[in-house]
């Protein structure tokens, strides 16, 4: 699914701040990944390499077979499109769209019918137990609810890889572990699944784990 | 410190969304209180009501002694600018002023002159262990770098009371518990504090723990 190999990312400061130092990483297919990491160690950096929403400073990444240096802007918005559903760390949420509509939008880009783009949507938004506030605009949510609205939204193109960064951070033990068995049932549906996590517990439940400090990757910690 | 009594709050959508439905609490000078619960059980909406950010449909509130509801708009302002430091779920910086500018901002209100502003503000972004990203923009900071420079900014007015919402959310298990130690640092030092958390672990280090179902209060729980 992804190949990334000696990833660079510096962020152009006046002092340029090297953020990735050479990050190397093999996901194959159906694989269900956790990142975990302090804070400002590079994870959300990494991800939105890995989810083609920045390009590396240096370094290869290969997405399905292809090679993602030699794609146009145009080519890889229509990959993110099709292929990638992602969850954003602080949501992204559109403000002046109901919950519902926020979760429809990336079908709507896809021109799928408006009566199938609600229904699917509908049926996402039931998945993270939200059908209850359809109607509410990003300001009438709580944290977690606006959570899980935006895991709801990276569903419903029923992607082959689903990035999700800290989708339990804004969630009480329970809610959280509700989350979490939504992302194992994917996995177990044959979606490739990699997310960032700061819960131990949550992190020790998944298959395969990899440490970010400093900017490189490191062995993910016993379970 | 703070006293509510029989407070509802009542959101008017097409169907009335009743969230709190009767809470009545006394938080006393130098409480270090914690409230747990689910998400979307109404846990900011209660500390939006203590910080004075936003009023109640019905029931009791006195700060400081004085009953809220016979304070105008300016007075309430006021007091929030010199008695409440509040830390928002999700940050609230402004994108176009810098980590320093940010956390200065409070005293720049207050009249502060500028030097003992930055002096102040510098000295709270050391406390959160941020001192190394003073000129970046908060699109230019990770998720759990927000979350400390929002902490260092309710701090610099040294106020006496401080509303935490979910303070360590985006942080990991060893930043969390650095940061934790701040809160609990600051109650002895005198403050009020008052923290949502849905950290299990942080919230039994909490001295007075209630929690809230369905727009209730409960028991806490054991620690
Ligand atoms: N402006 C509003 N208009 C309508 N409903 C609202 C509004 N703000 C919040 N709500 C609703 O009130 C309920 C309580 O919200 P609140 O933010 O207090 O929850 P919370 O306990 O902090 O949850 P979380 O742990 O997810 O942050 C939620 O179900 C939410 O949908
Ligand atoms: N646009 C940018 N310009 C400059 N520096 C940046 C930019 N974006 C991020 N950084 C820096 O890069 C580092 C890594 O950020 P990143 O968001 O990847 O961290 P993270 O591991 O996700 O942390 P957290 O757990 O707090 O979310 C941080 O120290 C941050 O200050
Ligand atoms: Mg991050
Ligand atoms: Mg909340």
């Amino acid at each position: 699914m992804i190949s990334l190999s000696a990833i660079r990312k510096t962020y152009g400061m006046e002092q340029p701040l090297e953020v990735l130092r050479g990050v190397s990483l093999e996901i194959p297919d159906n694989d269900f990944l956790a990142i975990v990491g302090p804070s400002g160690s590079g994870k959300s950096t990494l991800l939105h390499i890995m989810g083609l929403l920045d390009r590396p400073t240096s370094g290869e990444l290969h997405f399905e077979g292809k090679n993602v240096a030699q794609l146009s802007d145009d080519e890889l918005s229509g990959l993110r499109g099709s292929s990638i559903g992602f969850v954003f760390q602080s949501f992204h949420l559109i403000s002046h769209l109901s919950t519902l509509e926020n979760v429809e939008l990336p079908l709507f880009y896809l021109r799928v019918p408006p009566g199938k783009r609600r229904e699917i949507a509908r049926e996402c938004l039931h998945r993270v137990q939200m059908d209850h506030r359809e109607k509410h605009l990003p300001t009438q949510l709580s944290g977690g609810e606006c959570q899980r609205v935006a895991i709801a939204r990276s569903l419903v193109t029923h992607p082959p890889l689903i990035l999700a960064d800290e989708p339990t951070g804004n969630l009480d033990t329970k809610t959280g572990s509700e989350i979490f068995r939504i992302f194992t049932d994917l996995h177990e549906e044959g979606h490739t699944v990699v997310i960032i996590t700061h819960d131990r517990g949550l992190a020790a439940r998944v298959p395969h784990r990899v440490g970010i400090m400093d900017g490189l990757i490191v062995d993910g910690g016993a379970a």
